[in-house]
């Protein structure tokens, strides 16, 4: 099974 | 005051068409620089990064740093209504309820106003690091929309392999699978039609074609694609805008869960 990742895993939210 | 003008409105008009698929609403920071907007789409699976310099422009003036908020949708549909030779000015004054868009035709006979209403909107703003990429791969943009578009025929996801053979794209579904391999090109007198790979190290990731298929509608903005590869790090997209700026797409992996 392939899983979507989101760009909130790799970068931080200000 | 902040006041924008650019005589090719085409441009403009491609960029809308660029971010229109990925983008309902995004805010435009404005300032002595140029134009910016950094936005994700609703999933927040992948991101806009635009930059228009303030001297790509024909004329520009920025008194102070404007948050512009706007619906994308509205914007597209006003700037479908400039002709492709027509010039455009951006224009808004200090804390702006509105934009106005003006067009002028080429001997200035005709001259169209549409007035935008700004929208308030939640800054959600992602920290991107200075990343050095294991593959930098540069290849013809027409080239990249078409692999895109053929190979989602195949499946919901493409995998992009990149090695110092080059670059190799790989779908697979139900109907079967699908593989498409280029080379890197010899020196060429054709930079537009160059395949270049720089790499460090070997990358396999695996993307969503359908965000890869709303990155190529930047295509009409540059001849050459830019994509930038590392392990488990996000795809970056990049598409030059003229001498004015850039736009970036970046796109989070799919992983074996």
């Amino acid at each position: 099974e392939v899983a979507q990742l989101r760009l909130s895993s790799y970068y931080i939210m200000s | 005051m902040f006041e924008a003008r650019l005589v090719q409105s085409v441009i403009l008009k491609k960029v809308l068409e660029a971010i229109k698929d990925l983008l309902t609403e995004a805010t435009f920071e404005c300032s002595d620089c140029g134009i910016q907007l950094q936005a994700m789409d609703n999933a927040h699976v992948s991101l806009v990064s635009l930059n228009l310099r303030s001297d790509g422009f024909d004329k520009y003036r920025c008194d102070r740093n404007l948050s512009m908020g706007m619906s994308v949708p509205c914007m597209s549909k006003i700037l479908r209504c400039a002709s492709s030779e027509d010039t455009v000015t951006l224009r808004a004054w200090d804390n702006p309820d509105t934009i106005v868009f003006v067009f002028e035709s080429p001997n200035r006979d005709k001259i169209s106003e549409y007035e935008m209403k700004l929208i308030n909107l939640d800054q959600e703003h992602l920290g991107i690091p200075e990343t050095l990429y294991s593959c930098v791969v540069k290849m013809p943009s027409q080239e990249f929309a078409r692999i895109c578009r053929d190979l989602s025929q195949f499946g919901d996801a493409m995998t992009i392999a990149c090695s110092k053979e080059g670059i190799k794209f790989s779908a697979a579904g139900d109907y079967g699978t699908a593989n498409v391999k280029l080379a890197q090109t010899a020196e060429t007198e054709n930079q537009e039609e160059a395949v270049v790979v720089e790499m460090k190290e070997p990358v396999k990731l695996t993307f969503s074609c359908r965000y890869l298929n709303s990155f190529v509608k930047a295509t009409p903005l540059c001849a050459q694609v830019q994509l930038s590869m590392s392990a488990e790090v996000p795809l970056v997209c990049e598409y030059q805008i003229g001498e004015i700026g850039h736009i970036r797409y970046y796109l989070a992996p799919k992983i074996d869960d």
